[in-house]
This record gives C-alpha cells, sequence and structure tokens, in this order.
C-alpha cells in the first residue's frame, strides 16, 4: 500500500551526474518512432549535456535560477494583467501620447532547456531556448550594430546567407509583431523592426527577416519569420536565442502549421546530463499511452496554453481544496518556467500534506522561493509521496518521480512548488 | 494565474494538439 503511493530513492540518484547519459533508449526509441515528424534533442541549458556550459563560471546558482524563475512569473502575471487593460492598438495610436507599457514578456534567463537547429543557406547550427510562454523565435545577429551578448555558437550572419530576406515595414507580417511582443514594430530604411522585451530587463531588438530553418536535415522551411537581433542583453546564458512557441500567428507552431497540423510534443529530460526531445507533427506510432485534457484559452493571455486544473493529490490524500480556487485563477502550461505556482491556498494544502508525509525526515533551510527543504545528507535512501495533478474531463496524471523535488544538494532538496502571493493573481 | 512549469513536466511526453483543443501527458518517455 505504502509503494503504491510513495517513491523511494536512493539519495545520491537524485544528483545529477557530472556526465552527459547520451539519448537514452527510450528517448532512441521515441526518436525512430518519429520517422514521419522531426525530432530535435532537447537538453538542459545548464548540463554536462549542453555545449554551452563548457564554462564552469557561467553556470548559475540555484538561488539565482528560482530568482529569475520568479521575475519570469511575476513578468507572466503582468502580461496576463496588463491585457486586461490594454487599450487596442488603434486606442494606443490614437492616444498618440500614451505610453505604451513596455510588454513585459517573458524571462528567458530561467528557460533551461534548449534545442540545436539550422539557419540560412549555407546552414549554421544555432542553440535556442524553446520557450512555449513566447511568440517570437529570434537570433542574434551580425553586425551587432548595437550590442550582442556573448554566445556560445558564433553569432549569425545574414549576409552570408543565400536565402536571407529582410521584411519590408509595409507588409502585413511586420503589424503583425504588435500582439507578438506588445510593441509596435519600427522601421528603418523601409526595413521591419521587432523589440521584444523580457521581464528581467533582458531584450532583443534587430531586423524582422525570412530565413530557411532546418528543423532536422530533412524538415526545411524557406521563408521562415524571426528576429535577427542587433541590439540584445541579458539572461541567455550562452545561447544564441529563443524558438517561440507559443499561440501567436508568428510563432513557430503557427508558422509551421501546414506541414505539422499545430500538433507537437515534447519530454524534459530529468536530470540537466540527460537528453529528452521536441518533436513536431503526429507521429504514426504516436504512444497511445497518451491521456488528454482540454486545451484552454487564457482570456487575458491568448499566447498562452491553459489548461484546468481541479485538485491535487499527495499520496492517497485528495488534497481538500475547492475546485473554484483553481478555476478562479486559471493555470497555463509553460516549459519556460521552472518551478510550478500555485495559487497560496491549494500552496498550502499541499505544503500541509507533504509536510505531514514527511515528518520523519529533517526539515532544512529554504530556498529562495522553496520553502519546504529537507536534509536527506544522513540517509541512503528516502521515501516521499507520490502527487498527481487531476485535470478536467477526469484525467489524473502522476508526476514522474523527479518532477516532485528540486535538489539543491543532498543536504537541501526541496519540494519543487510555490504559491502565487493572492488566488486571484 | 497558475503555472504548471518544467520541473513537474520532467520525463512526461507533454503533447500539444492545438487543433484538436487538447493537452495529453504520457508517463517515462524520456
Amino acid at each position: 500500500e505504502e509503494r503504491e503511493h510513495a517513491h523511494t530513492v536512493e539519495v545520491n540518484s537524485l544528483l545529477p551526474a557530472t556526465t552527459c547519459s547520451s539519448s537514452s533508449s527510450s528517448t532512441k526509441g521515441h526518436m525512430s518512432e518519429h520517422a514521419s515528424s522531426s525530432v530535435l534533442k532537447v537538453i538542459h541549458k545548464h548540463g554536462p549535456c549542453s555545449r554551452l556550459n563548457k564554462h564552469k563560471s557561467k553556470t548559475p546558482t540555484h538561488a539565482q535560477i528560482l530568482q529569475q524563475d520568479q521575475t519570469r512569473v511575476n513578468s507572466i502575471h503582468s502580461r496576463v494583467n496588463s491585457k486586461k487593460q490594454t487599450k487596442s492598438v488603434d486606442d494606443l495610436r490614437q492616444s498618440a501620447a500614451t505610453t505604451i507599457p513596455a510588454q513585459s514578456g517573458s524571462v528567458v534567463g530561467s528557460g533551461n532547456y534548449i534545442v540545436n537547429v539550422g539557419l540560412g543557406s549555407p546552414k549554421k547550427q544555432l542553440s535556442l531556448i524553446f520557450d512555449t510562454g513566447s511568440d517570437l523565435t529570434w537570433t542574434q545577429c551580425r553586425p551587432c550594430i548595437i550590442s550582442c551578448y556573448k554566445q556560445k555558437e558564433p553569432i549569425f550572419d545574414p549576409s552570408f546567407s543565400a536565402s536571407y530576406t529582410n521584411v519590408s515595414c509595409t507588409s502585413a507580417t511586420c503589424s503583425q509583431l504588435t500582439s507578438a511582443t506588445g510593441n509596435t514594430p519600427g522601421c528603418d530604411t523601409s526595413t521591419c523592426i521587432y523589440d521584444i522585451q523580457y521581464g528581467d530587463q533582458s531584450f532583443s531588438i534587430g531586423y524582422f527577416g525570412k530565413e530557411k530553418l532546418s528543423l532536422t536535415n530533412t524538415d526545411v522551411f524557406d521563408g521562415f519569420l524571426f528576429g535577427c537581433g542587433q541590439n540584445n542583453q541579458g539572461l541567455f546564458g550562452g545561447s544564441a536565442g529563443l524558438l517561440g512557441l507559443g499561440r501567436n500567428p508568428i510563432s513557430l507552431v503557427e508558422q509551421l502549421a501546414q506541414k505539422y497540423n499545430r500538433f507537437f510534443s515534447y519530454c524534459l529530460p530529468s536530470t540537466s546530463s540527460s537528453i529528452g526531445y521536441l518533436s513536431f507533427g503526429k507521429s504514426d506510432g504516436s504512444s497511445n499511452a497518451v491521456k488528454f485534457t482540454t486545451l484552454s484559452t487564457v482570456s487575458q493571455g491568448d499566447s498562452f496554453y491553459g489548461i484546468n486544473v481541479v485538485g491535487i493529490n499527495v499520496g492517497e490524500t485528495k488534497l481538500p481544496i475547492s475546485a473554484s480556487v483553481f478555476s478562479s485563477s486559471g493555470t497555463i502550461i509553460d516549459s519556460g518556467t521552472v518551478i510550478t505556482r500555485l495559487p497560496p491556498t491549494a500552496y498550502s494544502a499541499l505544503k500541509a500534506a507533504f509536510r505531514q508525509a514527511m515528518k520523519s525526515y529533517p526539515l532544512t533551510e529554504a530556498v529562495s522561493i522553496l520553502d519546504t527543504c529537507y536534509d536527506f545528507s544522513s540517509f541512503k535512501t528516502v521515501s516521499y509521496p507520490k502527487i498527481s495533478f487531476v485535470f478536467d474531463n477526469g484525467l489524473t496524471q502522476d508526476l514522474d518521480a523527479t518532477g516532485i523535488l528540486y535538489v539543491v544538494s543532498a543536504d537541501q532538496v526541496c519540494l519543487a512548488f510555490a504559491g502565487n502571493e493572492d488566488d486571484s493573481y | 494565474i497558475g503555472i504548471f512549469g518544467n520541473v513537474q513536466q520532467k520525463r512526461l511526453q507533454v503533447v500539444y494538439d492545438i487543433a484538436g483543443g487538447q493537452i495529453g501527458f504520457a508517463p517515462a518517455a524520456c
């Protein structure tokens, strides 16, 4: 009974290996199964599989990762809330004097999963953070007229690509940038200029261009709309930019809808030393183990993917949280936010149930936004309760054993959830 | 708003079937 509702693991297995375990068999199996669709490897930006983190010093501390995560969450909240007050673009045009709120889009720094794609002809490989919480795909571009941050791969130079073209200011795709970035596009020598600001003062500004995108050797797309960044600053951790997978027409998912019919899936690797995948298109053998729930829209944030949480189970206990707590705040699923945020009522119920189940382990000090941390250093194995989410239309999804704890070290292992400030947030 | 973050998504196959209006999950996919 106990085993049924708890995970028992070796404390050592909680700690990420220092070497990259090349794609695990299941991923390989998955990769081959997806012959008909295109599959990219997903790696953790700060792990030993990433070519970006050769400079150990570059890896942020856990406190920094968690702090960046909070900044991202604040910016998502402000995007969702600001949508309530946002005037239509026409209003803004009419009241030219109105200060257009700098769209605090999503914060990239904390997003820590990257994929490698090819751009241009001949194609240049670039590591981009993939982000279901934002729409515009961009990368840094030579000649970096204003500024480029340090990135691992050579910075893309459109002047050496036979297939690069600028988007003109008068084209309809140029005006689409307003909804994708929250900022009205600029114009420079008749070339459309994009401007995307992120919540942590990161930003990318540059030419809006069209280029050949190679997702894999065989999946190549001409005329892919992306941002060629001439002024880029921020916490992008050595990656070359961002792959936007949100719901706006400018998102990669929408631009490649013809081929992939707005269908994509991913698996995020369990440790920073293992490999996952991001695949586009419905694969013929798509595992029928997949259980579905409703994809809903977030009224104030139409770029986000909404899901309806109705309850949470800890061990064999259904938490005493009324479904209205979840429905009044709504929930989005975001590959770029690290720690799940819950309405405070829900978080305090989860925290109480988890602490009750873990009362035989010593609590230790909190780290950043995580307030339920344990010292496992004197244990060889530990047991902790399973956690599952109940979504609408009756789907109950168990989290993986690795999806419950955030491991700073063996003596600081934390419950990987945090509460929002206010249920109505 | 609540956010289902990437720690909780670990090792799950997360499927976005936008045309079908659904999000899916499958366990132990990588």
